[in-house]
């Protein structure tokens, strides 16, 4: 219905607008209904990070997109948040600032939900409890092993 | 509920029984290309009901199951469970009353395929309506695989539109 | 023509042949034509990394597909080597030791030509010869200056 | 023909003139997410008779003019230039006998547009000739941009044959 869809909208939003400036370390970011027809309008993404001039996620830098789409996402996620979040390599074009405000807000969002975040980056596994690393040993059979920080790096060089 | 353990057996490259227990709130998963740590993000899809062999990377359903490496033959079933703490009781529905909340999965490769609540048989829907509520599901926001923030950021405004509904 | 193709198709196919196991440090990979209509027949990518089975580069994990793309880039480029190549963060999705093996590459290639890489990897990084930093002090203006590796790092961070 | 130097001025976040030096073989750029590193290869690609607005992350042909940030004032006229080293005398056709070959490209917002070959006025048709069998141009593999990778990646068997194509 056109009420709930609209509460929808805006309750992600809202969680979208707040999520940005947090990730990018400053800047806004809003939906926009594209018409008045709440049934069926299209949704534009716009977005300014800090010190640059607003503008639709298309025009971003390849990171500078990523991280408009991880804000939504996390959005959508604290709409109805499970007990778990699943995150695969969404960090690959981050850079360093960038990947250490991510982390501070995985640790924010750890508070009410188990997260779960498959990645490459050094930066990422140090701000995680604990880490479980996948291995190859044999030919393609997966095996799940316990590891700490230092062992990770050595892992990720398989 | 809290997720206590994932079991995979014979789905993808996990050709053994693992038992997968999650060591804190924040927990990272590491290692090289390939080595299957995306397999484990679509166990989990697979179990909660996910019904699209393409979202999870395959032709068709049984290309979950493992078949085969250099070192070991294919084999013939596929089972992953999730075993929820339910000891704050906030499940709903007919579970709510247990401390402990398992759903399993197994597929054949002659097509048998089954979901268990409990070890009870059930259907997808039971699933579904297990997870009502709780932000779980195949269309939810809780598995974010590789590739979704690609596609966030190439989506036409249709398509960001039924990202909104399906969150609704 | 068709003899052009077929000549044009069989010298990238011996290169991608040769840059697949370089990148992977092993196995091997292919390109086939679906029919045998020269003229029209589409083009099948098969890689089997090492320890892998052969396969359609769809059914590849995330850095494995990248990698067997990279490889054939590569091979592209091989058939007419311009004086220089420039990538943008192709390594973004690859483990450390891929990563390595990359740089290895990029630096044979760049006995016969100039390559320009774009990266936010520290391992790429270590292996260039010199580094060009961009930065934007003043917002939306991009400057370039040349850094060191250690300053490269900080660089990131912004 | 070796790249001594590429001249940037007013493309993208280039608003001033930049005089890129390449210090080297193997050169790697670095910087900040969003602080123009991809703007580069968008300029060389332009420089070189890029026609395609999409594929230089347009809507249009001059939205590859600086156009403001919050500290400056749109401007009028992008340019960019690439200066080879020709001493080996390989490029071919009427300029084989300079040492050194200048490729300008010239665009202002009023949609005046110009290549300029050693400050001649030419035409993209002589820039794509001077660069015919060097492996230069617009369609080569001579820059690899961010995407490229994915879309080798996602590619069907038709677009494959389109990227063999390219290169032949
Ligand atoms: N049904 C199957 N049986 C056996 N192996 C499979 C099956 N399906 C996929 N695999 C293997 O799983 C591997 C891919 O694993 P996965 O995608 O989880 O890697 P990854 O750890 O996420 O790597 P990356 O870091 O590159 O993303 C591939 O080598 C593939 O051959
Ligand atoms: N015509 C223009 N005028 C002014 N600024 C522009 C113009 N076109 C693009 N930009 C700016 O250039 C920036 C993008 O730069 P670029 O894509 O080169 O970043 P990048 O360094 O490659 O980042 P990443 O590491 O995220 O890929 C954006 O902030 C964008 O606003
Ligand atoms: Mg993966
Ligand atoms: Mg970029």
């Amino acid at each position: 219905s056109r009420t709930r869809f609209k509460e929808t909208f805006d309750k992600i939003n809202a969680g979208f607008n707040r999520f940005f400036p947090e990730l990018f370390g400053g800047g806004k970011a809003e939906l926009f209904l594209i018409t008045d027809d709440l049934l069926t309008a299209g949704i534009t993404v716009m977005a300014r990070p800090p010190g640059k001039r607003n503008s639709h996620i298309h025009l971003l830098s390849g990171g500078e997109k990523a991280l408009t789409a991880v804000a939504l996402l996390f959005a959508l996620f604290e709409l109805n948040p499970a007990p778990f979040c699943m995150l695969d390599e969404v960090d690959a074009p981050l850079d360093d600032a960038n990947v250490s405000r991510y982390c501070e807000t995985l640790k924010r969002l750890a508070n009410n939900s188990q997260l779960i975040v498959v990645t490459h980056n050094k930066i990422t596994m140090e701000s995680m409890d604990r880490l479980l690393g996948v291995t190859m040993e044999e030919s393609g059979v997966s095996r799940i092993v316990s590891v700490d920080v230092g062992q990770a790096v050595e892992m990720a060089v398989s | 509920m809290r997720l206590k353990k994932i079991l995979i057996a014979g789905f993808k490259s996990f050709v053994d029984s693992t038992d997968i227990r999650l060591p804190g709130n924040l927990v990272g998963v590491v290692g090289p290309n390939g080595c299957g740590k995306s397999n484990v993000i679509d166990a989990v899809r697979w179990v909660m009901g996910e019904t699209s062999a393409k979202l999870l990377r395959g032709d068709s359903m049984s290309d979950v199951i493992f078949n085969g490496s250099t070192s070991r033959k294919p084999i013939s079933k596929a089972s992953v469970e999730l075993v929820f703490d339910n000891s704050a009781g906030k499940s709903p529905g007919k579970f709510a009353r247990f401390s402990e909340i398992s759903v399993k999965r197994i597929l054949t490769r002659d097509g048998a395929s089954d979901y268990l609540i409990n070890n009870i048989k059930s259907r997808r829907k039971d699933v579904l309506d297990l997870f009502r509520g709780t932000g779980l599901g195949p269309r939810s926001y809780s598995v974010i695989e590789q590739g979704m923030v690609s596609r966030i950021v190439e989506a036409k405004p249709e398509e960001i539109r039924s990202f909104i509904e399906d969150a609704a």
